[in-house]
């Protein structure tokens, strides 16, 4: 018997550079 | 503002990597389409899909990395990134893409091409960040 490895799975934001403008006002 | 800067690889981007969307389907990285990302953006309560434009690429005090120069948004502000070279970014109806497509190519296995001034990339804001 071969016990079934987990596969993580990533959230989609993950990919995704987080580009936020610097808010100064 | 110095620019922002990712040091490290994350693992996501190896090919077959298992990416779930907002809506609950999985999908492999390399499989991603811009629709994925903006219908997951869409049924997201915090996040919006913005389009960051590529204006500037240059080079930095460390050859492994470059620094990005963004036009992020309707407004288009500048935002300035320093990412690894072979760091991937997902540009509209294109996929991914890096400033270095060949290094990112042999270290995850993902199809990828140049990155390029001019390119939009997907990026995501807050949408409440006002």
């Amino acid at each position: 018997n071969v016990e079934p490895r987990s596969v993580p799975v990533f959230h989609w934001h993950s990919l995704v550079p987080f580009l936020a403008p610097s808010q100064s006002e | 503002t110095p620019p922002a800067t990712s040091s490290s690889l994350p693992p996501y981007f190896m090919k077959g990597s298992i990416i779930q969307l907002a809506n609950g389907e999985l999908k492999k990285v390399e499989d991603l389409k811009t629709e994925d990302f903006i219908q997951s953006a869409e049924v997201s309560s915090d996040l919006k899909i913005d389009s960051s434009t590529v204006e500037r690429i240059e080079g930095s005090q460390n050859p492994s990395f470059a620094i990005i120069q963004f036009a992020v948004g309707e407004h288009r502000a500048q935002v300035s990134v320093e990412v690894l070279v072979e760091y991937p970014f997902f540009v509209f109806g294109q996929g991914w893409s890096s400033c270095c497509p060949e290094q990112t190519t042999q270290l995850f296995n993902l199809p990828c091409i140049k990155l390029s001034v001019g390119d939009v990339c997907i990026s995501l804001t807050l949408k409440n960040l006002k």
